[in-house]
């Protein structure tokens, strides 16, 4: 038989875990969006100095046809649109998260 | 014969043709400068860059043998150093401008 007060106790402890829960999880996803924000960024720059690019890798000096270089470009674009939606679905992860914290 | 106030006016005239002179000369001097402090970076960022690559170029994929490697950071530090240099030389001559200015 539990009383009243060790109930209550206990009821406690498990609201204080969900919102160290909660709480850890946001950072989680704060660190993630930080990252992939930081790889967005990374492969914009490298679709800028592809497309300043002449016949050659302005980095490695190697010879750059324009067909590799478009095919390239379109590998990041691809890659920027996949970082990009899940950089959106992390965003609402984080909100859905938020939510539940300020509900208590 | 040239009259006193004549003189005097074509003196005032010179001297703000020189003050003229050496502020231009010294915006000038600073274009040069940001434009070399750009070049230095962008050298650094492409060293950083090519340390961090394994076998195959980050910007466009191609092989890179450890010794093409080597001798393209070889080549972008020795560039770096003599961009240094000439932003130095740069920075000689605008304070030797500023100091101009400031005696009159
Ligand atoms: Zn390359």
């Amino acid at each position: 038989f539990e009383s009243v007060s060790a109930i209550k106790e206990r009821e406690k402890m498990t609201v204080e875990e969900e919102i160290e829960a909660l709480t850890r999880g946001l950072r989680e996803l704060e660190g993630r969006m930080g990252e992939l924000g930081g790889k967005i960024r990374d492969n914009e720059d490298k679709v800028k100095r592809l497309e300043k690019a002449e016949a050659k890798c302005p980095l490695c000096g190697r010879e750059l046809t324009e067909e590799h270089r478009e095919k390239l470009i379109g590998e990041l674009l691809e890659e920027a649109a996949k970082l990009r939606e899940e950089k959106e679905r992390i965003k609402r992860e984080r909100e859905e998260a938020e939510r539940k914290l300020k509900e208590g």
